[in-house]
């Protein structure tokens, strides 16, 4: 590490994880039919029913195919699990985002608050794990940590604007020790940025998907230099050729999967073309959102004809 | 003044526009949701994607075969090595000429791969996935060039281009003069476009065996019922909330990639499409396939 002068071993090894969605308001044994939270009446109603009932009341770890969210249970068991398993075998953690509940409950809607009151504690929580325990330096990791904004990090869900605004200034505080400080600038403005986690060698770049994705009713598309998504692909041109230059190589990362189901389709285009034309120094991308453990060829060549065609 | 508003706003967000949002919004609302037509959805991948390059691939493939086929015989009829290969190089240029159809290696490198991750939210089972990729060698490689500026000027250089760059015309605006007729001159190039990659680069970790290339993952799950199970068993023995827990809590390794039936040596991209042809190709690997997409979960459409 060039910047606090430190070695370390490389073991070859990266951690991709995502969607956590902790929901404070998931109690066990509340009723599964209300997303796992507490409903006086229901709540004691069921409990009073036997243990018969139990496959209706939510279990402290969670249950998996119900429509709840995760327990806080479940995700401080998994940290710590991979904390006491995996922590000291990896060189970096990707980390995809949406550490927040989903607005699924009316009784009880989110908050923009609420929202960045999670996100800190998540990020916290990471933050004590990798951070190097010998040093004061905040931003010193034993193994570096790229998150990038998930959906659900974001109020009204989906919806994001261009930055500087409250919730990128907000995401830069919550992320600061994550965050190159030459770079905080650029974040503030479009919340995507570049970290390298071997450095001279290796990096991954974290898009902010939400200025790409469909389903944010404030990106219309790619074409036009109003739009943020336009931007945001600027800024990945320039970055890919600068790493090209230097001979490194990049994973890319984010949290909605660029495949046509979620991307505009002139955002799709454009960000597969990039993707294609710099496959001499793209190792890969790892995305979230979809729950499912899955892989989607993408091709390069057919989103050229595509824009060829629409030019 | 109201109505006219309204004309504007239903021209500008035509109903297509609208349709995609709306989709898409509450596709995006129903990850949140119990899981729903996600068989349907993984078959739609493998009829979209999947299946697309398996044709591709066989026809590569036969086509290649022809080829060799052809080789073949001009050896057996044709004593002058000399004028053997003159025939073969001939042939071969011909084929590729008349054929217009991609070569298996020109189909690897023309595709990229997304891979979509398992949550942690138990829309079916917690996962998550190492990555282990190659690294032997780095040392070797040459050390961190000096001479490129360094990063924080890079950024700062980078913003003043992209503002240069948004304060000059827009690509839209002159498609539309031109539309127009109006006279806007040469059309600017669009930079979100890229060119396409100079042929000195050679190809990268996604294609090629190098440093950096992935080789292998480890997907971990966490069996919920079992957790949830042991956890209460634990607590009729008499233990407290937090040594039950403790006990019962546990990630395992729910499937590596070389793991059988479709393993994989190596995750180039080559490996991930030679898998995808596989998987439309055979029922019982379709269904392992399935049964990890859901992290072992036991999910089904019904």
């Amino acid at each position: 590490n060039i910047r606090t002068n430190s070695h370390r071993k490389l073991h070859g090894r990266f951690l991709h994880i995502t969607d956590i969605h902790p929901d404070r308001f998931y109690e066990e044994n509340a009723s599964i039919d209300n997303l796992c939270h507490p409903d006086n009446e229901q709540s004691k109603h069921q409990n009073n029913r036997g243990k018969d009932q139990l496959s209706s009341l939510a279990p402290r770890f969670g249950k998996a195919m119900s429509g709840c969210d995760a327990p806080v249970d479940l995700m401080e068991y998994t940290l710590k699990w991979i904390n006491e398993t995996l922590r000291d075998h990896i060189d970096f953690v990707i980390w995809t985002g949406d550490n927040i509940r989903h607005d699924n409950d009316r009784q009880i809607p989110r908050t923009e608050s609420q929202i960045f009151e999670m996100n800190e504690i998540v990020s916290g929580k990471f933050r004590d794990i990798f951070e190097n325990k010998r040093t004061a330096d905040p931003r010193d990791f034993d193994i570096e940590i790229v998150p990038s904004l998930g959906n659900n990090d974001v109020f009204p869900h989906n919806m994001f604007s261009l930055g500087p605004t409250l919730q990128t200034r907000e995401m830069f505080k919550i992320w600061d020790v994550f965050i190159p400080q030459e770079q905080r600038r650029w974040f503030d403005r479009g919340v995507t940025y570049l970290k390298e986690v071997i450095p001279g060698k290796l990096a991954v770049i974290s898009i902010n998907t939400l200025y790409l994705y469909k389903a944010n009713p404030l990106v219309d598309n790619c074409n036009s230099k109003k739009e943020p998504g336009y931007q945001l692909l600027l800024w990945l041109g320039y970055t890919l050729e600068e790493l090209r230059q230097r001979n490194m190589k990049v994973w890319l990362s984010g949290h909605v999967p660029p495949i046509l189901k979620n991307f505009d389709k002139s955002c799709y285009d454009k960000f597969t073309l990039w993707t294609h034309e710099y496959r001499d120094i793209i190792v890969g991308g790892v995305y979230g959102h979809m729950n499912m453990d899955h892989f989607i060829p993408i091709d390069g060549e057919q989103a050229r004809r595509d824009l060829e065609t629409l030019e | 003044d109201e109505t006219f508003w309204f004309d504007e706003l239903n021209e500008k967000q035509k109903p297509l526009d609208i349709y995609n949002y709306a989709e898409a919004a509450s596709e995006a609302h129903m990850m949140g949701a119990k899981p729903v037509n996600k068989v349907s959805y993984m078959t739609k991948v493998k009829e979209e994607y999947y299946e697309t390059i398996q044709k591709e691939l066989k026809l590569a493939y036969t086509q290649e075969n022809i080829y060799d086929e052809e080789e073949e015989e001009i050896t057996e009829s044709d004593d002058s090595i000399d004028l053997l290969l003159g025939k073969k190089k001939k042939k071969k240029g011909n084929k590729r000429k008349k054929g217009r159809n991609p070569t298996k290696d020109e189909i690897y490198e023309k595709y990229s791969i997304v891979n979509i991750a398992g949550s942690v939210i138990p829309t079916f089972n917690p996962s998550f996935r190492i990555w282990e990729y190659n690294i032997s060698g780095i040392n070797e490689e040459t050390s961190i060039n000096q001479n490129y500026q360094p990063w924080d000027e890079f950024f700062a250089d980078l913003e003043v281009k992209i503002d240069n760059e948004l304060s000059s015309s827009d690509p839209n605006e002159n498609s539309m003069n031109i539309m127009k007729g109006k006279k806007g001159g040469k059309k600017k190039p669009d930079k979100t476009i890229p060119r396409r990659k100079p042929s000195e680069y050679p190809l990268g970790p996604a294609y090629v065996e190098q440093l950096f290339s992935p080789t292998k993952f480890i997907e971990y799950y966490a069996d919920l019922d079992q957790i949830n199970k042991d956890y209460l068993s634990l607590l009729q023995d008499g233990k407290d909330k937090n040594r039950a827990a403790d006990e019962a809590f546990k990630f395992q390794v729910e499937y590596t990639s070389d793991d059988k039936p479709y393993s994989m040596k190596s995750l180039l991209v080559k490996d991930f499409l030679n898998v995808a042809v596989e998987l439309c190709d055979d029922s019982t690997e379709w269904t392992t396939f399935l049964d990890r997409a859901f992290i072992s979960s036991g999910y089904s459409d019904d």
